[in-house]
């Protein structure tokens, strides 16, 4: 049997054109995780405890597009969804259409070990929150300047914005998809949030 | 999307996904995060969080592909993860993790790029973005 080992993302899709600040931005909130998780492990936390609690810290950051910082609807508010798997029993939960639940990782969790289901949506999931003394907050919290100005370039060009294509056949690397200002579902690639 | 995937010292795996989704989107659409065997799976061998175009997880199965392909055809999980990313996206763009029940790490994408970050108790950590 081997040790402990654990994984992070923070989406995929990413920008070719990402700062370099962006960049290392990113590159030190997934090793702050890293560590977090690390530390957790080595204090013999178990899988399911350690991965809502990596999830969280994600969430609650606003960098990546989840909690904080979520992508926004076409009406310009926050609608977020998350979903947790414990490997021992294959138990699992999931939510969607959350917009008041500052971590929607943690109510999936309360659905996999709190309720008779696996699943809960919409107003059905937010009443079962407030049954269990969540933390909520306004849906505003969850919006950020940058989002509300990807928002509307995405409603400018009439787009929902998926996440980046491979570069064109024959760009060896990214750098050279920098230079050729390639175009999707309308708009400048540069243009895409993360996801 | 965030996810993080991890076995503990005793073999025990899990997954877990949060998401807000993709920028303009319908009211009332759902993705692959929250669906258990598209963009989250975990089970005694292994555990899978998927990101990318939610259509092309959820057609694709891709997080229960990985566990079915070591179970079932007994790849290891670098393979499985490497064929689910070949072979079951049709055209669409994502990106996986994933851990194994004896400690192995795993990922892949066939995006432009995923924000990633791994460890394992002998020592090894890395983070990538390309």
């Amino acid at each position: 049997m081997g040790g402990w080992a654990i994984a992070v993302h923070g989406g995929a899709g990413v920008d070719p054109n990402l700062p370099q600040e962006r960049q290392e931005e990113a590159k030190q909130l997934l090793t702050r995780c890293l560590n977090l998780g690390i530390s957790s492990l080595r204090s013999s936390f178990s899988a399911i405890d350690v991965v809502e609690l990596i999830v969280r810290e994600l969430e609650s950051d606003p960098l990546f597009n989840s909690g904080r910082g979520s992508a926004l609807t076409e009406n310009g508010k926050v609608e977020m969804e998350a979903s947790i798997m414990d490997g021992s029993g294959r138990r699992c939960g999931a939510v969607s259409g959350i917009t008041t639940v500052k971590n929607p990782i943690s109510l999936a969790r309360l659905v996999m070990e709190k309720s008779p289901h696996s699943y809960l949506a919409f107003s059905g999931a937010e009443e079962f929150a407030k049954q269990q003394g969540v933390e909520m907050v306004d849906n505003n919290y969850f919006i950020t300047e940058d989002n509300i100005g990807m928002l509307k370039l995405a409603k400018e060009a009439n787009t929902i914005m998926f996440d980046y294509r491979i570069p064109l056949a024959g760009s060896e690397s990214c750098s050279a998809v920098v230079e050729s200002p390639i175009q999707m579902n309308g708009l400048p690639i540069s243009v895409y949030a993360p996801e | 999307t965030v996810g993080c995937v991890v076995v503990d010292s005793e073999g025990r795996c899990a997954a877990a996904t949060s998401t807000g989704g993709l920028m303009n989107k319908m009211t009332g659409r759902i993705g692959d995060s929250p669906l258990i065997g598209a963009g989250t799976y975990a089970c005694d061998l292994c555990g899978v969080s998927c990101t990318g175009e939610g259509e092309a997880i959820i057609r694709g199965t891709l997080a229960r592909d990985v566990a079915a392909l070591m179970e079932y055809k007994g790849l290891n999980l670098q393979e499985a993860v490497d064929y689910v990313i070949k072979k079951r996206l049709d055209n669409g763009k994502a990106g996986l993790i994933a851990v194994s029940n004896n400690g192995e790490v795993a990922y892949g994408f066939n995006s432009v790029g995923m924000f990633r970050g791994f460890a394992t108790e002998d020592g090894f950590m890395d983070v990538g973005i390309w």
